[in-house]
Protein backbone atom coordinates (compact mmCIF):
# COMPACT_ATOMS: atom_id res chain seq x y z
CA UNK A 1 0.00 0.00 0.00
CA UNK A 2 1.42 3.29 -1.24
CA UNK A 3 1.24 6.56 0.46
CA UNK A 4 -0.85 8.24 -2.74
CA UNK A 5 -3.36 5.33 -2.01
CA UNK A 6 -6.59 7.26 -1.33
CA UNK A 7 -8.03 6.37 2.14
CA UNK A 8 -11.37 5.26 1.43
CA UNK A 9 -12.36 3.29 4.77
CA UNK A 10 -13.73 5.55 7.81
CA UNK B 1 -18.08 -0.69 -0.89
CA UNK B 2 -19.65 -3.73 0.30
CA UNK B 3 -22.28 -5.09 2.65
CA UNK B 4 -19.65 -5.75 5.55
CA UNK B 5 -18.30 -2.16 5.14
CA UNK B 6 -21.69 -0.76 5.26
CA UNK B 7 -23.10 -2.71 7.84
CA UNK B 8 -20.14 -1.78 9.91
CA UNK B 9 -20.10 1.67 9.46
CA UNK B 10 -23.83 1.60 10.16
CA UNK B 11 -23.10 -0.36 13.22
CA UNK B 12 -20.62 1.88 14.43
CA UNK B 13 -23.03 5.50 13.74
CA UNK B 14 -25.89 3.05 15.72
CA UNK B 15 -23.14 2.71 18.68
CA UNK B 16 -22.49 6.39 18.94
CA UNK B 17 -26.22 7.36 18.57
CA UNK B 18 -26.86 5.18 21.33
CA UNK B 19 -24.71 6.78 23.16
CA UNK B 20 -25.80 10.10 22.74
CA UNK B 21 -29.42 9.47 23.18
CA UNK B 22 -28.78 7.70 26.26
CA UNK B 23 -26.78 10.47 27.95
CA UNK B 24 -29.36 13.12 26.39
CA UNK B 25 -32.46 11.54 27.50
CA UNK B 26 -31.43 10.45 31.12
CA UNK B 27 -29.84 13.94 31.46
CA UNK B 28 -26.57 11.50 32.95
CA UNK B 29 -23.87 10.53 31.70
CA UNK B 30 -23.12 7.95 34.44
CA UNK B 31 -21.06 4.78 33.92
CA UNK B 32 -19.76 6.24 30.40
CA UNK B 33 -15.71 6.99 30.46
CA UNK B 34 -15.32 10.61 29.25
CA UNK B 35 -11.80 9.60 28.51
CA UNK B 36 -12.84 7.26 25.55
CA UNK B 37 -15.12 9.53 24.23
CA UNK B 38 -12.33 12.60 24.12
CA UNK B 39 -9.96 9.79 22.79
CA UNK B 40 -12.09 8.87 19.91
CA UNK B 41 -12.84 12.63 19.02
CA UNK B 42 -8.98 12.72 19.21
CA UNK B 43 -9.33 9.78 16.70
CA UNK B 44 -11.91 11.29 14.49
CA UNK B 45 -10.14 14.86 14.09
CA UNK B 46 -6.37 13.40 13.55
CA UNK B 47 -7.86 10.97 10.67
CA UNK B 48 -10.28 12.60 8.53
CA UNK B 49 -7.76 15.74 8.52
CA UNK B 50 -8.00 14.05 4.69
CA UNK B 51 -11.03 15.99 4.53
CA UNK B 52 -9.73 19.19 3.36
CA UNK B 53 -7.20 17.62 1.13
CA UNK B 54 -9.13 15.03 -0.87
CA UNK B 55 -12.29 14.56 -2.36
CA UNK B 56 -13.42 10.73 -2.21
CA UNK B 57 -17.17 10.65 -2.38
CA UNK B 58 -20.49 12.21 -0.63
CA UNK B 59 -20.96 9.27 1.36
CA UNK B 60 -17.27 9.32 2.90
CA UNK B 61 -17.34 13.22 3.62
CA UNK B 62 -21.13 12.97 5.42
CA UNK B 63 -20.07 10.24 7.35
CA UNK B 64 -16.74 11.98 8.42
CA UNK B 65 -18.49 14.93 9.16
CA UNK B 66 -21.05 13.43 11.22
CA UNK B 67 -19.08 11.05 13.10
CA UNK B 68 -16.36 14.42 14.02
CA UNK B 69 -19.99 16.16 14.97
CA UNK B 70 -21.43 13.45 17.30
CA UNK B 71 -18.28 12.54 18.85
CA UNK B 72 -17.84 16.69 19.94
CA UNK B 73 -21.45 16.23 21.02
CA UNK B 74 -20.74 13.69 23.06
CA UNK B 75 -18.39 14.77 24.74
CA UNK B 76 -19.62 18.54 24.96
CA UNK B 77 -22.28 16.58 26.90
CA UNK B 78 -20.61 14.74 29.17
CA UNK B 79 -17.73 17.75 30.20
CA UNK B 80 -20.22 20.41 30.00
CA UNK B 81 -23.77 20.27 29.93
CA UNK B 82 -24.19 17.03 32.24
CA UNK B 83 -21.14 17.36 33.89
CA UNK B 84 -22.01 17.07 37.57
CA UNK B 85 -23.52 13.74 36.25
CA UNK B 86 -20.04 12.60 35.15
CA UNK B 87 -18.11 9.67 37.84
CA UNK B 88 -15.10 11.20 37.61
CA UNK B 89 -13.77 8.80 39.91
CA UNK B 90 -14.23 5.81 38.41
CA UNK B 91 -12.44 7.24 35.07
CA UNK B 92 -9.50 6.82 36.34
CA UNK B 93 -7.69 4.65 33.15
CA UNK B 94 -4.03 6.72 32.69
CA UNK B 95 -4.55 7.99 28.98
CA UNK B 96 -1.04 8.51 28.89
CA UNK B 97 -0.26 5.16 29.23
CA UNK B 98 -2.31 4.56 25.58
CA UNK B 99 -0.94 7.95 24.37
CA UNK B 100 2.87 7.64 25.01
CA UNK B 101 3.23 4.51 23.09
CA UNK B 102 0.84 4.91 20.20
CA UNK B 103 2.48 8.17 19.49
CA UNK B 104 5.55 6.31 19.33
CA UNK B 105 4.98 3.52 17.63
CA UNK B 106 2.86 6.08 14.65
CA UNK B 107 6.57 7.52 14.20
CA UNK B 108 8.09 4.47 13.89
CA UNK B 109 5.50 2.37 11.80
CA UNK B 110 3.82 4.19 9.09
CA UNK B 111 3.33 4.35 4.78
CA UNK B 112 5.60 7.71 5.12
CA UNK B 113 7.02 10.04 7.69
CA UNK B 114 4.83 12.69 6.37
CA UNK B 115 2.54 15.10 9.42
CA UNK B 116 -0.27 13.54 7.82
CA UNK B 117 0.57 9.95 7.31
CA UNK B 118 1.59 10.05 10.75
CA UNK B 119 -1.56 11.32 12.17
CA UNK B 120 -3.55 8.93 10.23
CA UNK B 121 -1.13 5.77 11.48
CA UNK B 122 -1.70 7.60 15.03
CA UNK B 123 -5.33 7.76 14.53
CA UNK B 124 -5.56 3.86 13.72
CA UNK B 125 -3.55 2.90 16.61
CA UNK B 126 -5.34 5.18 19.13
CA UNK B 127 -9.21 3.70 18.08
CA UNK B 128 -7.39 0.43 18.61
CA UNK B 129 -6.89 0.97 22.51
CA UNK B 130 -9.26 4.18 23.01
CA UNK B 131 -12.14 1.86 24.43
CA UNK B 132 -10.15 0.74 27.11
CA UNK B 133 -10.77 3.38 29.41
CA UNK B 134 -14.72 2.40 29.49
CA UNK B 135 -13.60 -1.11 29.93
CA UNK B 136 -11.46 -0.24 32.86
CA UNK B 137 -14.26 1.76 34.43
CA UNK B 138 -16.66 -1.40 33.82
CA UNK B 139 -14.89 -3.74 35.64
CA UNK B 140 -13.88 -1.39 38.27
CA UNK B 141 -17.16 -0.55 39.35
CA UNK B 142 -18.24 -4.27 38.54
CA UNK B 143 -21.31 -3.48 36.33
CA UNK B 144 -22.80 -1.17 33.65
CA UNK B 145 -26.62 -0.40 32.34
CA UNK B 146 -27.65 -2.39 29.50
CA UNK B 147 -27.76 0.66 27.36
CA UNK B 148 -23.93 1.02 28.10
CA UNK B 149 -23.53 -2.71 27.07
CA UNK B 150 -25.90 -2.14 23.58
CA UNK B 151 -23.11 0.48 22.44
CA UNK B 152 -20.30 -1.40 23.07
CA UNK B 153 -22.20 -4.03 21.20
CA UNK B 154 -22.61 -2.19 18.39
CA UNK B 155 -19.24 -0.72 18.67
CA UNK B 156 -17.22 -4.34 18.63
CA UNK B 157 -19.62 -5.54 15.87
CA UNK B 158 -18.26 -3.04 13.76
CA UNK B 159 -15.03 -3.60 14.41
CA UNK B 160 -15.93 -7.38 13.90
CA UNK B 161 -17.70 -6.48 10.77
CA UNK B 162 -14.65 -4.40 9.28
CA UNK B 163 -12.54 -7.60 9.42
CA UNK B 164 -15.17 -9.46 6.97
CA UNK B 165 -15.06 -6.14 4.77
CA UNK B 166 -11.03 -7.02 4.67
CA UNK B 167 -11.42 -10.70 3.99
CA UNK B 168 -13.78 -9.79 1.21
CA UNK B 169 -11.72 -6.65 -0.31
CA UNK B 170 -8.95 -8.70 0.38
CA UNK B 171 -10.04 -11.25 -2.12
CA UNK B 172 -12.51 -9.04 -4.77
CA UNK B 173 -9.58 -6.47 -5.04
CA UNK B 174 -6.47 -7.54 -3.73
CA UNK B 175 -6.85 -5.14 -1.09
CA UNK B 176 -4.34 -5.25 1.83
CA UNK B 177 -4.10 -2.35 4.67
CA UNK B 178 -1.79 -3.80 6.67
CA UNK B 179 -1.51 -0.93 9.89
CA UNK B 180 -5.26 -0.64 9.43
CA UNK B 181 -5.88 -4.54 9.64
CA UNK B 182 -3.51 -5.60 12.02
CA UNK B 183 -5.11 -2.86 14.44
CA UNK B 184 -8.26 -3.62 13.75
CA UNK B 185 -8.04 -7.35 14.74
CA UNK B 186 -6.06 -6.19 18.07
CA UNK B 187 -8.71 -3.79 18.22
CA UNK B 188 -11.50 -6.70 17.80
CA UNK B 189 -10.35 -8.87 20.50
CA UNK B 190 -10.88 -6.70 23.04
CA UNK B 191 -14.33 -6.86 22.54
CA UNK B 192 -14.19 -10.73 22.78
CA UNK B 193 -14.45 -10.63 26.61
CA UNK B 194 -17.18 -8.32 26.58
CA UNK B 195 -19.26 -10.05 23.68
CA UNK B 196 -18.81 -13.62 25.86
CA UNK B 197 -20.78 -11.27 29.10
CA UNK B 198 -23.10 -9.80 26.75
CA UNK B 199 -24.28 -12.61 25.36
CA UNK B 200 -24.59 -14.25 28.73
CA UNK B 201 -25.62 -12.11 31.12
CA UNK B 202 -27.43 -9.05 29.60
CA UNK B 203 -29.23 -11.04 26.67
CA UNK B 204 -30.09 -13.61 28.24
CA UNK B 205 -31.15 -11.66 31.81
CA UNK B 206 -32.24 -8.14 31.88
CA UNK B 207 -30.89 -4.84 33.20
CA UNK B 208 -27.67 -4.50 34.23
CA UNK B 209 -24.58 -6.35 33.62
CA UNK B 210 -22.96 -7.41 36.37
CA UNK B 211 -19.40 -8.86 36.54
CA UNK B 212 -18.87 -12.58 38.04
Amino acid sequence: KEETDVKDEL
Amino acid sequence: MNIFRLAGDVSHLVAIIILLLKIWRSKSCAGISGKSQVLFAIVFTTRYLDLFTVYISAYNTVMKVVFLALSYATVYLIYMRFRNTYDSENDTFRVEFLLVPVTGLSFLENYAFTPMEILWTFSIFLEAVAIMPQLFMITKTGEAESITTHYLFFLGLYRALYIANWVWRYHTEGFFDQIAVVSGVVQTIFYCDFFYLYVTKVLRGRGKMTLP
